[in-house]
């Protein structure tokens, strides 16, 4: 199966 | 003092109702440049960003760099009560906490203004870095917005696969699967009719498709829209805004459990 990771895994904060 | 004043006030609607149903709340930064919003959905899995440029309104003041965090549900009700051929100002004192959103018919007979409170929202900032895709996509944007509405019939996800041969949009469900397959355009007599496939490397990434299709709420700002994916990377799917700006969409691929 897939899971749905958030997009701040992705981008960080700034 | 802020002032903005878009002759072409449609355009301002139609950026709330792309945006109305992915987020309760935002905040506009308001400075010399334009207008930017960023904002992540409820549930922190897409990010939306908004940009509207100084110059592509008819007048733009900004003395101050100015944060005004609205309430979207309450924005839109009021871009409702503005006609699609009305002329939209927006404006605001420095250090005000409210807004005051005016419209005027294009004969100058009927002005309205509506005067709307702002927030103070406290909410995460992103760093988007420079990406160079791996696959960029430019297709119709109703054909994209059939396309999700279509495979999301079909399952939870859509795969996206893009390789030199085109670009195939897949889903499977309970009722069995679906596939979408798009080829470059060879010849079209409009622009916005092509499909247009950029590929460095072929890339396949699963979407939920909740999201996609509030994202095609966008659809009536611009005859085209441009998918931009990278291995392993959030999709880009951005709309333009008339001449005045873009709207992009960032959505966190599904990954193997």
């Amino acid at each position: 199966g897939k899971m749905q990771p958030t997009i701040s895994k992705f981008f960080a904060s700034v | 003092m802020f002032e903005a004043r878009l002759v072409q006030g449609s355009l301002l609607k139609k950026v709330l109702d792309a945006i109305k149903e992915l987020l309760n709340e935002a905040s506009w930064d308001c400075a010399d440049s334009g207008i930017q919003l960023q904002a992540m959905d409820n549930s922190h899995v897409s990010l939306v960003s908004v940009n509207l440029r100084a110059e592509g309104f008819d007048k733009y003041r900004c003395d101050r760099n100015l944060i005004m965090g609205m309430d979207l549900t309450s924005m839109s009700k009021i871009l409702k009560c503005a006609a699609n051929d009305d002329i939209i100002t927006m404006k605001a004192q420095d250090n005000a906490d409210t807004v005051t959103f005016i419209f005027e018919s294009p004969s100058q007979e009927k002005v309205s203004d509506y005067e709307m409170k702002l927030m103070n929202l406290d909410q995460d900032h992103l760093g988007i870095p420079e990406t160079d895709y791996a696959c960029v996509i430019k297709l119709p944007s109703g054909e994209f917005a059939r396309i999700c509405r279509d495979l999301s019939n079909f399952g939870e996800s859509i795969v996206i696969a893009c390789s030199k041969e085109g670009v195939k949009f897949s889903a499977a469900g309970d009722i069995g699967t679906g596939n979408i397959k798009l080829a470059q355009t060879s010849s079209v007599d409009k622009e916005e009719e092509a499909v247009i496939i950029e590929m460095q490397e072929p890339v396949t990434l699963t979407f939920a498709c909740r999201y996609l299709n509030m994202f095609t709420k966008a659809t009536p700002l611009s005859p085209q829209v441009s998918l931009s994916m990278s291995p392993d990377v959030p999709l880009v799917v951005e709309y333009s805004i008339g001449d005045i700006g873009q709207i992009q969409y960032f959505l966190a691929p599904k990954i193997d459990d």
